[in-house]
């Protein structure tokens, strides 16, 4: 199928094409038929020089706006993806009109990346938790111990 | 009725109809700014020809007549071009998903899931926290240990201390020599009563 | 935060009392100063 920027580029030649033939030179010549006949060449002259100028402005025109609105860019990109879902059938999903409920699955995957880091951050902490806590326990063996042999001192003395 | 094309907007950053809007009035001015220059042509050329019988206002009825007859054929034209432009290059096909747009589609999250999701995340952050602390109020408690540790073995050292000095005057368990001393002086006791009893 | 069962939470909920491991251990000192007393007695009669 033609690009877009193609189909674009006819659409608009037939659109001047059709314009110039619909306002021909007999169509002029004989709204000014007056002057038509005063001065045949000169109304050929003048005609020719208003169809050029037409066409020129008219495609200024049309290659300002492709120029403004980043047009070739944007139809070839839309080319591409338009290709890329020729295999789909069924309607693609389009904005609700509600933000809060288009946003939601826009927020999704950040939501989904954070929870999996909290969840990573949470199991390290736990670890590292663990393994203080093993330090803890340590601790609280070797002081369970010192009490009991000062307690064995403190029965040996008396 | 009209079809905000909101999602073209969303692609192209103007609506479609605007741009065509534009166009169209880039267009019509041309035609009028073309006629009017036509126009003005004509007139000076006339001024060459001074006797002929042709006035302003007929050129002016003239130029209306191929104005207005060149602006019906723009209109349907142009309509025509709009309708086709809209439908074939300006439009995004239904079955077409732009990509920013394609987390609608990997996830289609009804407002409960997402709640489920945001409800999941603030309680693994409460969990998170709460773990944070726990971690602290372990480590401050291994402080804690290392001054009651340190209390006890300053005890300890302070028995070997005790301990230490007996030995160092001979006396290595202090318990037997504590027993033996106390033999002793009975044994003393002893002897000091016999030799009483025998000076008597 | 109290609320949620963090991962030690048994062990954080089994903390020592390590104040009164310590006051304990002024009751150990006091019983050997009674101790070292009674032997330095002891020890005074005996001499």
């Amino acid at each position: 199928a033609p690009s877009r920027a193609q189909v674009f580029a006819t659409v608009v030649d037939t659109f001047l094409e059709k314009l110039v033939a619909a306002g021909s030179y007999q169509r002029f010549a004989s709204c000014y038929r007056c002057f038509y006949k005063l001065q045949p060449e000169m109304t050929r002259g003048i005609y020719d020089q208003f169809v050029s100028q037409l066409q020129a402005s008219i495609k200024e025109e049309i290659q300002e706006v492709k120029d403004e609105g980043n047009l070739e860019v944007l139809f070839n990109s839309l080319d591409k993806i338009a290709e890329e879902a020729q295999s789909r059938e069924e309607p693609a999903w389009r904005p609700s009109g509600i933000p809060e409920e288009d946003v939601r699955s826009a927020v999704v995957p950040y939501l989904l990346k954070h929870r999996s880091y909290l969840r990573k951050v949470l199991k390290e902490k736990e670890e590292e938790n663990g393994k203080v806590a093993e330090s803890v326990l340590a601790g609280r063996e070797r002081i369970a111990e010192l009490q009991q042999l000062i307690q064995a001192r403190k029965r040996a003395w008396q | 009725s009209v079809n905000p094309m909101a999602y073209e907007a969303q692609f192209f950053g103007f609506t479609p109809q605007t741009c065509m809007l534009r166009v169209y009035i880039a267009f019509q001015d041309y035609l009028f700014e073309m006629m009017l220059v036509v126009e003005s042509v004509i007139l000076k050329k006339l001024v060459g020809f001074p006797d002929c019988k042709i006035s302003p206002f007929q050129i002016r009825k003239s130029t209306e007549k191929f104005l207005l007859f060149m602006k019906d054929h723009f209109d349907k034209l142009f309509s025509k071009m709009e309708e086709v432009l809209l439908q074939l290059v300006l439009n995004i096909p239904e079955n077409v998903l732009l990509p920013e747009d394609k987390v609608q589609e990997q996830y289609p999250y009804s407002k409960e899931q997402f709640q489920a999701l945001q409800d999941e995340i603030r309680q693994l952050q409460q969990q998170y926290k709460a773990e944070a602390s726990a971690g602290q109020a372990l480590r401050a408690e291994l402080e804690e240990q290392k001054a009651v540790q340190a209390e006890l073995e300053k005890i300890l050292q302070w028995f070997d201390g005790l301990e230490n000095i007996c030995r160092e005057h001979g006396t290595g368990n202090f318990k037997e020599s504590f027993a033996f001393l106390t033999q002793n002086s009975k044994k003393l006791q002893d002897v000091l009563k016999e030799v009483e009893e025998k000076s008597k | 935060l109290g609320h949620l069962q963090t991962s030690q939470a048994q062990v954080l909920s089994t903390k020592p009392d390590y104040q009164k491991i310590l006051d304990d251990q002024g009751e150990v000192l006091s019983c050997m100063e009674l101790v070292l007393d009674e032997l330095q007695q002891a020890a005074k009669l005996l001499q």
